[in-house]
């Protein structure tokens, strides 16, 4: 057995059943993973309490393809489910794939029980056993009769939480114990915080951060906060901001998320769920003025906006980032690539929800949230330095004012 | 069945290769960060090979370090999403440290 490196620090957990598949009837649904649970309530102090309405440790879902995790299902066969380890937000969250044909005792289709509480151990903490006869073996074994927890499984668990008689006692624990990093462990994500709004004010410079998109357009850097943005080429900073709508004719006024230089030299814009793509400062030709959904490029439709886009000078692609997951473009930069969304931890020490990125001058790639950047080091697939540096080191400031003499390093 | 053509063998073999790289990058035996640098980059034809071995030797298959018969059986058969292999960024009790 393997065990992840997070397990929950209390023995009273709760799950609550968000939709059920049609294959087989909500009652029979709620039966069969109340079973699953009981696989492990069993040989451990655990307990498992269904709840309707309230908010609960362990959310259990019915989806297809792309479902807002970073995790795409791949239709019927091959992925039938996955599970987070324990952890806050998505942790112990269950996810079967509804392309499946789910049954119960049967052979003419996928094994709802034998999948869930497979799934469940993961939830509750323990990764893939190579252990052919273990419930955690990552491949399908089809279902059996009067199913026994396997030696492999118990030991494993019971690592983790012991056995029934170490109950603990029924006080209040924290809830859970989070893992200091938010790597791909399916462990938990980085909390996703709003992006604070921006009026427009006399002291709001980019000095203070929180810039909402930059990018290096023909060798002058662009950068954009509210409904303004500033730029900065070899010769020093351009001596006022400019209204973003009376420069970019036809942008959204109130500000924009994103946007970068494609390999063609136009400019793509992104605002919400539309993009738009200039040549210059006029909008290409034909270009509806409302702007496209950015669904256009094959990002799902939940996605409601892009917090930053980035070429990244290492292969040369284009990059959109929301929350914590990320695309590529393809070579042409008109559609995702296959096997995307994944998950930002990839980008080691970058902070998510990001506010921007871009490529500098330097061939670097940095990464903006707050008031600090982030050097992106390629060769190690991290950041250069853990923490980040103060941003107003990257934009030309000097006690909080952007100055107009200083050139950038 | 033979394939028509040395073309078509060569077209085959690469189609499964691109097969096994994205599961092996999928279940963890491939570092998510080398998946996205791609294989001309962190990826070498040594890690590569080596990844395929633990993939085989976690299901109990000969070790070939190739795409072989029993490998692309394996990657037909439905199982969980899950990684089977932890990054080591992601399991500090598995990481190696110093005394």
């Amino acid at each position: 057995y393997v065990t992840a490196n997070s397990k929950w620090e209390k023995n009273d957990l709760t799950y609550r059943i968000e939709n059920t598949t049609p294959d087989l009837s909500p009652g029979r649904v709620r039966r069969i993973l109340s079973d699953a649970f009981k696989v492990w309530s069993v040989v451990t102090p655990l307990t498992f309490t269904e709840v309707m309405h309230s908010d609960a440790d362990i959310l259990i879902q019915f989806s297809e393809g792309y479902h807002d995790d970073g995790y795409p299902f791949d239709g019927k066969g091959s992925v039938l489910a996955h599970a987070f380890f324990p952890g806050n937000s998505k942790g112990g969250d269950t996810h079967f794939d509804d392309a499946e044909t789910w049954t119960f005792n049967s052979t003419d289709g996928v094994d709802l029980f034998m999948v869930a509480a497979h799934e469940f151990g993961h939830a509750l903490g323990l990764a893939h056993s190579s252990n052919t006869e273990a419930l955690m073996y990552p491949w399908y074994q089809g279902y059996t009769d009067n199913f026994r927890l396997p030696y492999d499984d118990v030991q494993g668990i019971q690592t983790l939480y012991g056995s029934p008689s170490n109950r603990l006692p029924n006080t209040p624990r924290p809830p859970i114990v989070v893992p200091d990093n938010r790597d791909r462990d399916r462990g938990g994500e980085a909390p996703i915080t709003p992006r604070p709004t921006h009026p427009p004010t006399k002291d709001d410079t980019p000095c203070t951060g929180n810039i909402d998109a930059i990018t290096v357009i023909r060798k002058e850097i662009f950068f954009f906060k509210g409904s303004k943005f500033w730029r900065r080429g070899p010769n020093g900073l351009a001596a006022k901001p400019t209204e973003i709508s009376k420069f970019w004719y036809n942008l959204p006024s109130d500000g924009i998320d994103a946007l970068y230089e494609r390999s063609d030299g136009k400019i793509t814009f992104f605002k919400g769920d539309r993009f738009w793509v200039f040549s210059s400062n006029h909008m290409v030709t034909n270009f509806p003025v409302e702007g496209r959904r950015i669904t256009e490029l094959g990002v799902g439709k939940n996605v409601k906006k892009i917090d930053a886009v980035f070429t990244w000078p290492y292969n040369k692609r284009t990059y959109l980032v929301t929350g914590d997951m990320y695309w590529k473009l393809n070579a042409k930069e008109d559609f995702i690539e296959y096997d995307y969304p994944r998950d930002m931890s990839i980008w080691k020490n970058v902070p998510v929800p990001l506010d921007s990125a871009f490529k500098y001058w330097d061939g670097k790639t940095y990464f903006l949230k707050g008031d600090q950047y982030w050097e992106f080091y390629d060769n190690k697939m991290r950041t250069r330095k853990k923490d980040g540096r103060p941003i107003g080191r990257l934009l030309g400031c000097h006690n909080g004012e952007l100055k107009s003499d200083m050139t950038l390093r | 069945a033979p394939a028509a053509s040395y073309q078509d063998a060569t077209d085959w073999y690469r189609q499964r290769e691109q097969q096994m790289v994205t599961y092996l990058g999928e279940f963890g035996y491939i570092h998510d960060a080398s998946r996205e640098a791609g294989p001309a980059g962190l990826t070498s034809k040594e890690a590569y090979t080596a990844a395929i071995k633990r993939l085989q030797r976690f299901a109990h298959l000969p070790e070939t370090g190739v795409v072989d018969r029993r490998t692309l059986e394996l990657m037909e058969r439905p199982r969980c999403g899950n990684k089977d292999e932890l990054d080591e960024t992601q399991d500090s009790s598995r990481r190696r440290h110093k005394r």
